[in-house]
């Protein structure tokens, strides 16, 4: 039986917002360290990796390994029926064909129940975490959001350079170019301002923005994201949780 | 003109 209560609905409610434009379904592996997800959009393009420890509940249990198949659209109708300050309970039996969702209000003497009808999913898993990094930048992630959005504006493709001491991003398209220049920086006051750079190989990649466009709905999750790049490889790009991760891994562009 | 690659080409299956 798996049983996983969230301190706050607020949490998995981002966590599927970030996913659902993505993948419409998938399965969530639940293990007795938590709850893992991978998931491939159906361009084959943008990869999604979710972990969610054990730790990230107020409460937890698996006493055997389950998949639960979900399809991701009915899953976020269902969790915007509780509040975001609602504790938040999934629940299903080792054989289920539903999972049941909980909310307790924090507040009122109230207690809401829902069951999600569970589905059969295949998928493929793919072998992505030997990863190599040549360059890892980390930067508040508000700032690479918009980032992303204004460069969208010119182009469907965004570069990223990335050298010794700066990260450049960078569109061209028929209405003119544009590019952002950040440089490291220490905030000691305000750590989650702070922006770090480092690298091995200088790097030159270029990514889709419509799935730029898609990755930078987690930036609720997290005050930072975490850029790693490795010269024509996949970029990977994380939103830290509590304890885990939401990680998108997105093919590059190449010259033709 | 950039051509989108897929994740196929980088990752193996598992």
């Amino acid at each position: 039986m798996l049983e996983g209560k969230f301190e706050e609905a607020s949490l998995l409610k981002k966590i599927v917002e970030a996913m659902k434009d993505c993948v419409s379904s998938c399965n969530f592996n639940c293990t007795e360290n938590g709850i893992s997800v991978q998931a491939v959009d159906n361009s084959r393009v943008l990869l999604i990796s979710l972990l969610i420890e054990k730790d990230t509940f107020e409460e937890y249990r698996c006493d055997r390994n389950i998949t639960l198949g979900i399809g991701l659209g009915s899953f976020s109708k269902i969790i915007g029926n509780g509040a975001n300050s609602d504790y938040l309970t999934i629940q299903a039996e080792d054989d289920a064909d539903t999972l049941g969702i909980i909310f307790e209000d924090k507040v009122k003497d109230k207690i809401s129940e829902y069951n999600l009808k569970l589905l059969d999913i295949d998928a493929d898993l793919l072998e992505v975490d030997a990863m190599e990094t040549d360059a890892t930048i980390t930067l508040p992630s508000a700032d690479f959001a918009k980032i992303c959005k204004d460069m969208k504006t010119l182009s469907e493709s965004l570069q990223i350079t990335v050298t010794k001491d700066s990260a450049k991003f960078q569109s061209a398209g028929e209405i003119g170019s544009g590019s952002v220049v950040i440089k490291p920086k220490t905030d000691i006051d305000h750590p989650e301002e702070s922006i770090t750079i480092s690298l091995d190989k200088p790097i030159d990649l270029s990514f889709g923005s419509k799935y730029l466009s898609d990755i930078i709905k987690a930036t609720s999750l997290s005050q930072k994201v975490t850029i790693k790049l490795t010269e024509d490889s996949p970029g990977v790009f994380e939103y830290k949780l509590p304890s885990g991760y939401l990680r998108f891994y997105l093919a590059p562009k190449f010259d033709e | 003109k950039k051509a989108q690659s897929t994740l196929m080409s980088f990752f193996g299956k598992k």
